[in-house]
């Protein structure tokens, strides 16, 4: 109550609430709560459409449009002993869901599909070790990084209906990889951040696997997470978060920056910044891994500490709406639907879909 | 940005650092 008072619907000059309009809200009877919430594209009898996927840490579920704005859930995945930490979006896939499950972190990764010959729904083991940083990228590709003792291991798996195929090793990093982002548009490129604040930028087809270039992404700033990039004009740039900043810091109360990268000299400039919605305390959740922020284009969305979900244009720099947390409790997660929509999910696994 | 600030830009960085990395 004490955070939805400081957070008032419509802050004077600032974000507005009016910016997210409530389409449909998804409720799971089974109480479970929820862990994450992603959409999936989704082919059956010749009819294609986008659907939702929410996951508590013991199942993953699928939900179907149905009519005046509700939806069904059409299956339920159950999982075995070790809990669901994450579902991984696919862009451009149809009838697949990857999810990461692990304790602390990620243990394993699986898919979960429907299979058309056996009329089925089934899971299959995509990879098990001590997974660092995980994305799905075009082309039904899944990237992941993982340790040994000894090493590091960075790999490119080709995923189907069948399961995994084709597997490309990257070259690695000295440092730990901590997050991946596709490059809109290059579709052989791919970037990282490191333990040691470096941006990698791969060269991912199924043939080399090359490291391209390693550049800082800023002395001034702490332990940055990459989350989308783009490249324009001979330039790349990167959308970063800081997840271990702290306000006494220099980069204050900052929730995301757009940094331009000259990856020919490795040098960089920020281009812009976005900071929390004024009036709000304590600083943005975002993690590396289980993410409680997320991109798309070049929009930002996170949950903060308050418990409400900040929205920001990246290259505005500027927050452009805030959901308060309501009666019915604090969100828990915010993840962008595939188009203009947010996903918006509560402890006790309620899911809102708002258009943006 | 100005090219100042970044160094020489080239509109073909993918292929040239592929062309120059080790494969």
């Amino acid at each position: 109550e004490d955070a939805a008072e400081q957070l008032p619907p419509v802050l004077p000059d600032g974000p507005r609430e009016e910016n997210l309009q409530l389409v449909s809200e998804l409720k799971d009877s089974s109480g479970s709560c929820a862990v994450d919430v992603s959409t999936v594209w989704w082919e059956a009898d010749g009819c294609r459409e986008l659907r939702v996927v929410t996951a508590s840490e013991s199942s993953v579920s699928l939900w179907e449009p149905l009519a005046h704005d509700c939806w069904g859930k059409v299956h339920t995945w159950q999982l075995g002993e070790i809990p669901v930490i994450q579902i991984i979006p696919l862009p451009d896939t149809c009838n697949l869901v990857c999810i990461a499950l692990g304790e602390l972190e990620i243990g394993e990764i699986r898919l979960l599909l429907y299979s058309s010959e056996a009329d089925s729904f089934k899971h299959s083991l995509v990879k098990t070790g001590n997974i660092k940083a995980v994305v799905g990228i075009k082309d039904q590709r899944l990237v992941s990084s993982s340790r040994t003792l000894q090493e590091q291991q960075v790999e490119m798996v080709l995923l189907s209906e069948m399961g995994s195929k084709d597997w490309q090793t990257l070259m690695p990093p000295e440092e730990t990889v901590t997050a991946f982002a596709e490059v809109e548009g290059m579709r052989e490129a791919l970037v990282g951040t490191t333990a040691a604040n470096s941006i990698v930028v791969w060269s991912v087809n199924l043939k080399t696997g090359q490291l391209l270039r390693k550049m800082n992404a800023g002395y001034s700033y702490p332990a940055s997470i990459c989350h989308r990039a783009y490249s324009d004009s001979g330039l790349l740039f990167v959308v970063l978060s800081h997840p271990h900043a702290k306000e006494s810091e220099s980069c204050g109360n900052l929730a995301f920056r757009v940094v331009a990268f000259n990856p020919k000299t490795g040098r960089s400039r920020g281009v812009t910044f976005s900071s929390l919605p004024p009036g709000c305390v304590g600083r943005q959740v975002l993690e590396a891994g289980y993410l409680e922020g997320d991109v798309w284009d070049t929009s930002g969305a996170a949950v903060l500490t308050s418990g409400a979900v900040a929205v920001w244009d990246l290259l505005q720099g500027r927050c452009v709406a805030v959901l308060p947390p309501g009666p019915a409790g604090h969100w828990a997660l915010a993840r962008w639907a595939l188009g203009t929509g947010l996903l918006a999910g509560r402890h006790d696994g309620t899911v809102c879909l708002y258009r943006y | 940005c100005s090219e100042s600030d970044l160094g020489p830009i080239s509109l073909n960085w993918f292929e040239e650092l592929s062309a120059e990395a080790p494969p």
